[in-house]
């Protein structure tokens, strides 16, 4: 463990919860994307199930039962609690064109050709993309609320950090996972255009709104 | 690579 991986799991773990809290504490999931959370919610569930075959640490299984509970409350509260202010409408990004793909590619680049490691790899490449369903809503919408861009920027910088925890593991423990490497390194990318956005209007005060 | 290892991290 060091700094970049907890900094990171901290941030991930601040994302989840700023959004927890924003619809909770507002009644409402406007502007957010369930279908992003769904998918999420996939991503945990796939990624977890050595849950029940391996114990790694305290910290690795709380967190992980934090993360899934956390992720399946979202759903929850976006489906179910304030369906009535759930933005439907503007929630249209199609799944199956990443679930399948990602479907696919997990199943012909893998480490191992086993279910628990396929589900894995499954969740990793989902991962890199899940948050496309919600940069496709803002770009339909044309702004996002400011909570909602704090909770954005708590979610790419986790894959920023994890990507410096990587050089860190390859450097002084001769470690490194190309499967996760690459697809940080998509993930991370895909928030670029929004951290640049973040950085020149939301931390100057601005709303993030695009221009028209 | 990691591979046959447990994965440690989240």
């Amino acid at each position: 463990m060091n700094i970049f991986r907890l900094t990171g799991d901290l941030s991930h773990l601040a994302a989840i919860i700023i959004l927890l809290l924003k619809i909770w504490k507002s009644r409402s999931c406007a502007g957010i994307s369930g279908k992003s959370q769904i998918l999420f919610a996939l991503v945990f569930t796939t990624r977890y199930l050595d849950l029940f075959t391996s114990f790694i640490s305290l910290y690795n299984t709380c967190m992980k039962l934090i993360y899934i509970g956390c992720a399946y409350a979202t759903v929850y509260l976006i489906y179910a609690k304030f369906r009535a202010t759930y933005d439907g409408n503007h929630d249209s990004f199609r799944v199956e064109f990443l679930v399948v793909p990602v479907g696919g590619l997990s199943v012909l680049i893998n480490h191992d050709f086993s279910p628990l490691e396929i589900l894995w790899t499954f969740s990793i490449y989902l991962e890199s993309v899940a948050i496309l369903p919600q940069l496709f809503m803002i770009s339909k919408t044309g702004e996002a609320e400011t909570i909602t861009t704090h909770y954005l920027f708590c979610l790419g910088l986790y894959r920023a950090l994890y990507l410096f925890n990587w050089i860190w593991r390859f450097y002084f423990e001769g470690f490194f996972d190309m499967i996760a490497i690459v697809a940080g390194v998509v993930q991370t990318v895909l928030y670029c255009d929004f951290f640049y956005l973040y950085v020149t209007k939301v931390l100057k005060g601005k709303k993030l709104s695009l221009p028209a | 690579d990691n591979n046959g290892k447990p994965k440690d991290e989240l």
